[in-house]
């Protein structure tokens, strides 16, 4: 399996909405 | 057009300060906590770097990826953690590694609250867990050092254990019952490992917002690469994580930014508080019955300077793609990586090559450059969503004379 690690990561808000099954990025979260 | 082929980025700027800095408001409406990496000045936990620091956190990570797939692929021949434990077991004894998460579970870490009053207990977040734990008074086999105080479920007026007849005992796939006490066991891949009680007590993710009667592991054998940390907090999508234990309180939602650097604070948050924001790019998460501690994304391809490499979609397709905070670098299907190397080879031709650090096998040394120009890198994925790296994405930086491409190739292509 790939796997998006951490490093790929960084600086995004990274979003998880499980019942609706999304992922969303948002750039400069942090 | 500039930012989308490639940043010009100070190479000192990629490195993290020597001091923390850059922290994170709390928001009124959102149960937000601080999330800092384990190593940098942010950390409570932080500890002295040795000089092969970086090259053993990448042989860490690849311990980590080798138990990830160990699961899944146990899971798809039909094991996995999803059936009872085979032998009974006293928290004293060893487990066999199908459950709980992996090792370098997280680097990076939050502290909560557990008990009442509140004990202040530093965790590692991870996605790639579901069950969460601490470690335990009396520690009647073994607990390892750590920075807070060990939680005494005595000290705690809401504590209670929880029975083999319930359905959480149930849902966690126990590893034993011991006088009618469920017994929770997680094991990693490099054999470090957490048993004991399984439980309930009031989480305080922030001072003013608590989750009363939280599942959670009061190991009692506890051994293994834990850091200073007191335990994991499991974030991963099966029954007995976070996520699912708080899904009538926060919708199932959650989200967390990683900083750029290990001397920048960033924040793990509970509840509905960015998904109207217009700049988040949402892409399908993929769930699958057989592992349903992982989520999974479909990513389709990736740029290199705003140009598309021509890589068939079906070189992702064939593995799949999960994503994970507890994994540093992102692994791709060998083709994929093959091809990302090669354009990221020729837009760096400028800078001198420098030897390879563990998995990272194409590097860089930008001294006395000061600037360095990176090559954009998006990640795609469908309806038209790219996902554009930040500097920080794109390369691994080891020290001042050394930046290395942040990615690596699996082993095989259906890997």
């Amino acid at each position: 399996v790939g796997i998006l690690g951490n490093v790929q990561q960084r600086t995004f808000g990274v979003l998880y909405d499980v019942p609706k099954k999304k992922i969303g990025f948002a750039a400069g979260g942090c | 057009g500039e930012s989308r082929s490639h940043h010009k980025v100070n190479v000192s700027s990629l490195l993290p300060r020597k001091v923390c800095s850059n922290s994170i408001d709390a928001l009124s409406n959102v149960t937000r906590l601080r999330l800092v990496h384990r190593h940098g000045p942010c950390s409570p936990a932080v500890r002295r770097r040795r000089s092969n620091f970086e090259a053993e956190i990448l042989a860490r990570d690849q311990l980590h990826v080798g138990f990830l797939r160990q699961r899944i692929a146990a899971a798809e021949l039909g094991g996995g953690g999803t059936s009872p434990a085979s032998t009974r077991a006293a928290p004293s004894t060893k487990i066999p590694a199908r459950s709980g998460a992996s090792v370098s579970a997280g680097d990076y870490i939050v502290t909560v609250g557990l008990g009442t009053p509140p004990k202040a207990q530093t965790l590692f977040f991870d996605t790639g867990s579901d069950v969460t734990w601490v470690q335990c008074q009396p520690c009647t086999v073994s607990c390892y050092r750590q920075l807070d105080q060990l939680f005494d479920p005595a000290s705690s007026a809401t504590y209670a254990n929880v029975t083999c007849a319930s359905a959480a005992c149930s849902d966690l796939d126990a590893l034993d019952c011991s006088d009618g006490t469920c017994i929770y066991g997680v094991s990693y891949g490099d054999g470090s490992q957490s048993v004991g009680f399984y439980s309930s007590d009031a989480l305080a993710l922030t001072p003013s917002d608590a989750v009363p009667r939280f599942l959670f592991g009061c190991g009692q054998a506890n051994e293994g690469l834990f850091g200073l940390a007191a335990g994991i907090l499991g974030l991963g999508g099966g029954r007995p994580s976070l996520v699912t234990q708080t899904m009538k309180k926060y919708n199932g939602v959650f989200g967390y930014c990683l900083p750029a650097s290990a001397s920048d604070t960033g924040y793990l948050a509970f509840g509905d508080s960015g998904s109207t924001n217009p700049t988040v790019k949402y892409t399908n998460m993929l769930r699958d019955a057989k592992t349903p501690t992982f989520y999974f994304i479909n990513l389709i391809g990736i740029s290199v300077a705003g140009q598309r490499l021509r890589i068939p979609p079906s070189v992702f397709a064939k593995a799949g793609t999960l994503i994970d905070s507890g994994t540093v670098i992102t692994r791709l299907p060998p083709a994929a990586y093959a091809s990302l190397r090669s354009a990221f080879r020729g837009r760096m031709s400028r800078y001198k090559k420098a030897p390879a650090v563990s998995i990272l096998d194409t590097c860089y040394d930008p001294t006395g450059r000061g600037e360095v120009k990176l090559p954009a890198v998006a990640l795609l994925f469908p309806g038209d969503v790219s996902v554009n790296l930040a500097p920080e994405g794109i390369v691994y930086t080891v020290n001042e004379s050394r930046i290395c491409l942040a990615f690596a190739a699996n082993d095989g292509d259906d890997d």
